[in-house]
């Protein structure tokens, strides 16, 4: 039988390297090192993913410095303006003047906080009321880490106080814990928001005169707009629980960002921010007496109450 | 498993810088209308 008939069965297990080399197909003797040779490229690569992401981290943390220096400047300048044109049309205004700058400024007070996503952090609230009242009696807080930013008007003696209560966007309950218990007695579809408007009163109406409107914003749908009419005329239903604020948080003033106990390195750019503001604020308040009568008459009718209870 | 932390920093640090970024767009506007308001 003629050999050269069977068909070649060689594997071609040729095991010269020079061979292969030249024939341009990888060493077979080398394959049992493909593993190790993979992880020598995978550490140089991941020490470079590393010093990448360090790199980044400095970026961001070098622009977060400067984006907090900025909106303390901002801020400053803001409240600054703020109160000195308050201050220069209370002085030197004439009662003309100073209508139409209360009716201004009410409606600037609305107008250019809707939708703010101002206040992030914890539990911290700015607030800006106009010069009839500076007493604010609602809770404005309802979390730990939750955070609300308000705005006050008051028209006649109805107090309209306007907060923006950040929710979590599937949360469709409109509801916003104030430390006050609520009836809700309707709800409707506004032509301006596609998210329902819903309407409660105080559950002790009718002796409370108090009504809270609350409404997804239609600008920014991760906060939920919540109005209140009135002064509610007994204490919160839950005084000391969490969803209340104290009397002095609820004066508290911030721009706080984030939880507090997780950014040790931003907690000095916090506190001077919110020193800031609070001085700014403090400063406005105590020059109203307005404000300072309020505030005589709460703590006035703490004591009252006390020797009750 | 060395860069989990950064990059969880990371994200934390980006996502505090977004809301400081939209804090600051706001006190702009809003400092804006004031002036506007008054001007």
């Amino acid at each position: 039988m003629d050999c050269s008939s069977y068909p070649d069965t060689a594997l071609d297990l040729n095991t010269n390297p020079m061979e292969l080399d030249f024939s341009g197909k990888r060493p077979k003797r080398e394959e049992p090192n493909t593993a190790s040779a993979d992880m020598e490229m995978k550490w140089p690569v991941k020490a470079e993913g590393s010093s990448m992401l360090k790199e980044e981290l400095n970026r961001v943390s070098t622009e977060n410095k400067r984006l907090a220096e900025m909106l303390t400047t901002v801020c400053e300048n803001y409240y600054a303006l703020y109160n000195h044109l308050d201050e220069l049309l209370s002085r030197k205004g004439t009662e003309d003047d100073k209508r139409e700058w209360s009716m201004k400024k009410r409606k600037l007070d609305l107008d250019e906080f809707v939708g703010c996503t101002i206040g992030f952090g914890s539990g911290k609230t700015e607030s800006i009321s106009s010069d009839e009242d500076h007493h604010h009696p609602h809770p404005h807080h309802h979390g730990d880490h939750c955070e609300s930013f308000k705005v006050t008007e008051s028209i006649g003696k109805s107090k309209v106080s306007t907060f923006y209560v950040p929710t979590d966007i599937s949360d469709t309950s409109l509801t916003v814990k104030d430390g006050y218990q609520w009836r809700k007695y309707g709800q409707k579809v506004t032509r301006d928001n596609p998210s329902p408007r819903a309407y409660f009163r105080c559950s002790f109406a009718p002796s409370c005169p108090v009504k809270k409107k609350v409404q997804r914003s239609g600008e920014n749908p991760l906060f939920l707009v919540a109005t209140y009419e009135g002064t509610h005329n007994h204490p919160s239903s839950n005084p000391s629980g969490g969803d209340m604020p104290s009397q002095a948080g609820s004066n508290r003033v911030a721009l706080d960002v984030v939880q507090s106990g997780q950014r040790p390195v931003q907690d000095k750019k916090e506190t001077t921010i919110q020193e800031v503001l609070v001085q700014q604020m403090a400063s406005s308040l105590t020059k109203d007496p307005n404000f300072t009568a309020a505030l005589a008459a709460a703590i006035s009718g703490r004591f009252l109450e006390q020797p009750r209870t | 498993p060395a860069t989990c932390p950064l990059m969880e920093e990371l994200n934390r640090v980006s996502a505090e810088n977004k809301k400081l970024a939209e804090m600051l767009t706001l006190m702009c506007e809003n400092y804006n209308a004031l002036k506007n308001q008054l001007m």
